[in-house]
């Protein structure tokens, strides 16, 4: 269970914007 | 130059693409109880630039954490027929990575129509600016 919540948290952190 | 925050005014797709809003907008989705609703719309896109070889597993995670319970805010936004596609989707060997595109399609429209408008009055914001 935690590696699918690694792979969730993985996943909309990659997609969320960076710092400018 | 414009400052950040009135640029997150301008549009929903303004804020989401940057940082500082997005952080202030999850925020004020936590005190709704619906951050649900921006955490799928980021996993949808991160979705579709997941490698081949994980991307079986995420469509799972994805389909149980936010659409096979009912009860859920994405799951109660997302029409039934698009569930029922995502579902279908699942089940294949080959993904596809636009699987989740219209029920991201459908999540953004409700944050634009609801959740969004009401950021925008929320104290959070104004308190922000």
């Amino acid at each position: 269970i935690d590696s699918e919540d690694d792979l969730l948290q993985e996943c909309i952190s990659s997609a969320m914007p960076k710092k400018k | 130059p414009t400052p950040p925050y009135l640029k997150w005014a301008e549009s929903l797709h303004s804020l989401l693409d940057d940082q500082d809003g997005t952080n202030l907008f999850r925020s004020f989705l936590c005190q709704e109880g619906c951050e649900d609703l921006v955490d799928f719309w980021f996993a949808c896109s991160g979705f579709r630039q997941t490698s081949q070889d994980k991307r079986a597993k995420l469509a799972k995670v994805i389909y149980r954490k936010y659409i096979v319970d009912g009860s859920g805010i994405v799951s109660r936004t997302i029409k039934a027929a698009t569930k029922s596609f995502i579902r279908d989707c699942v089940g294949k060997p080959h993904l596809d990575p636009a699987m989740f595109e219209q029920a991201q399609t459908e999540i953004q429209a409700m944050m634009e129509e609801n959740t969004y408008p009401l950021f925008l009055k929320s104290d959070l914001y104004l308190e922000y600016t």
